[in-house]
């Protein structure tokens, strides 16, 4: 698939950390996972949502990122991810 | 946010919508009606009564807000997040749901770009009731907006969000645990969305009982006024015995707590030692503090020493503030103080003389007198004596209920020349000199 934007990636990354599916942004370091986590992140939330899991910010997953939702995150706030010493 | 699944301690939950959508053309009653029946959906299956109240102490605060309203979770416009709820706890803002005001909430609308304001409420209060976010498509808890969920008189929740309701509070006790989760039989539609607290909407008049025409399940003194109750509706008259209103109010609407399929009550009256009203129907009592059921009622009447079956009235006697209790010719005397039945009860002719057999309630009076209430009938003991005055019985809804023919509400029931003075109080009403009788008791 096509790599997507810097937009949609920056607003994927932003509803992803928003509902749940990665560890709030750290005010003072900001946001720094590596692609795998992302992957990770993004084929979670295609499951919850009945997507295909595709690890992907496809159309479909970056439609259903600007559909209308509640606030409320889908998951209990991620434990940040676990480092590979 | 507190952890999912957490829920209420409590069933009675108070709700009330503080601020309201600003550009919206839905009005303020529907918006209220709205709230009441997403709140119904869940109470319909589940122990958990809702009732509006106008105060700040709500359980469930509803609030349109706009963009940065003071939690974490700002609004950004139309679109985007639409709304939230907080799960219950202790925290001060649990059960407290917000919707945002920047949304083209409509109601039965096909207008595409509108966010349907009751599937939203739903699922919120789904939330607000202890419910997380799920992944099943069909749920109304799944969290992305999927258009309208259909007339609020007709929607039934998915089974998968039954169940997940019922793991948390447990199935309702009118919600037969045999009856098919989704079962087609009939369900009996409420009123179109109307308020649900809207006085001015008069019930249909086929089944509004009349006070002329009338005899009465229950009379009670309440905080010094009187209650007249027939089925689900009761009458309320002032101090000074006078009707609030012509038009009889629903009974469940103001006691809060009694259950909506409960068809009338029993007898009715006002605990001298804490002022707490006692309502009897069958072999069940409800003790309500104000007009709120308390928590853990219905309880068996057994608790008075009083065998099943209930009782036909109830009234505590100025004289000796004991409570009286009577069903057919049998009548027990109870002691509030030490919450027994004093022995020898219960027994057979009670101790006033020329007052019926049988009774439909009585009740104490600020005159210190005891009413005895039979069919249309009435009869009057004196304070500190034993018998019936001389000249009873009386009409009731003559004397009490400002009719004055009482076998219509002729045009002249409510006022013209020559409305009756109950015996022992001057007419101060208007009626002689042709007003209307009306009363506003605040």
């Amino acid at each position: 698939a096509p790599a997507p934007r810097a937009e949609d990636l920056s607003l994927g990354v932003e509803w992803l950390s928003r509902f749940g599916y990665l560890p709030p942004a750290d005010p003072a370091a900001g946001q720094l996972q590596t692609q795998e986590e992302l992957a990770k992140a993004i084929a979670a939330m295609q499951r919850f949502a009945g997507l295909e899991a595709t690890g992907v910010l496809d159309e479909a997953t970056l439609a259903l990122m600007k559909t209308p939702r509640c606030s409320l995150p889908d998951l209990p706030a991620a434990a940040p991810f676990r480092r590979r010493r | 946010q507190a952890p999912a699944p957490t829920r209420w301690s409590k069933r009675n939950l108070s709700w009330r919508v503080r601020t309201f959508p600003r550009a919206s053309s839905l009005g303020r009653d529907t918006v209220r009606a709205l709230m009441h029946y997403a709140l119904k959906v869940w109470s319909d299956i589940t122990p958990l009564n809702f009732h509006e109240v106008a105060g700040s102490t709500a359980d469930i605060q509803i609030d349109f807000s706009k963009a940065e309203h003071n939690d974490r979770y700002p609004f950004d416009g139309p679109g985007g997040t639409v709304a939230h709820a907080f799960f219950p706890g202790d925290h001060h803002t649990a059960g407290d749901t917000h919707f945002d005001d920047d949304e083209a909430w409509t109601f039965r609308s096909s207008d595409a770009h509108g966010m349907d304001l009751f599937a939203v409420a739903v699922h919120e209060f789904g939330h607000a009731i202890g419910l997380s976010h799920v992944a099943a498509t069909h749920s109304i808890m799944q969290p992305y907006y999927q258009g309208p969920v259909g007339d609020p008189l007709h929607y039934g929740l998915p089974y998968a969000d039954r169940v997940r309701v019922w793991q948390l509070y447990g199935v309702r006790e009118s919600v037969s645990p045999t009856a098919q989760p989704d079962s087609t039989e009939p369900r009996e539609p409420p009123h179109l969305p109307e308020p649900p607290d809207n006085r001015s909407s008069t019930p249909t008049q086929r089944d509004v009982p009349h006070r002329c025409t009338t005899h009465f399940d229950a009379v009670a003194q309440i905080r010094g006024e009187a209650f007249f109750f027939k089925g689900t509706y009761f009458w309320r008259l002032t101090r000074d015995r006078h009707l609030v209103s012509l038009q009889p109010a629903q009974t469940h609407r103001f006691w809060r707590g009694l259950p909506l399929h409960l068809d009338g009550v029993d007898a009715v009256y006002e605990r001298t030692t804490d002022h707490k009203i006692v309502f009897f129907k069958g072999d069940r009592y409800w003790v309500f503090k104000d007009t709120h059921a308390e928590e853990g009622f219905p309880r068996p009447v057994s608790d008075f020493g009083l065998p099943p079956g209930g009782v036909d009235a109830a009234f505590s006697w100025a004289h000796n503030d004991k409570t009286y209790f009577f069903k057919g010719q049998l009548y027990w005397r109870y002691d509030e103080h030490t919450r027994r039945m004093d022995p020898g009860h219960p027994a057979q002719s009670p101790p006033w003389r020329g007052v019926p057999s049988t009774l439909d309630d009585a009740m104490r009076w600020s005159d210190g007198a005891a009413y005895f209430f039979r069919g249309r009938e009435y009869w009057k003991v004196p304070d500190s004596e034993l018998a019936a005055a001389p000249g009873y019985p009386q009409s009731t809804a003559r004397d009490w209920l400002a009719c004055r023919d009482p076998q219509g509400d002729s045009a002249g029931a409510e006022g013209g020349a020559g409305a009756h003075a109950p015996p022992g109080q001057h007419d101060h009403s208007h009626s002689e000199d042709g007003y209307q009788v009306c009363a506003c008791s605040s």
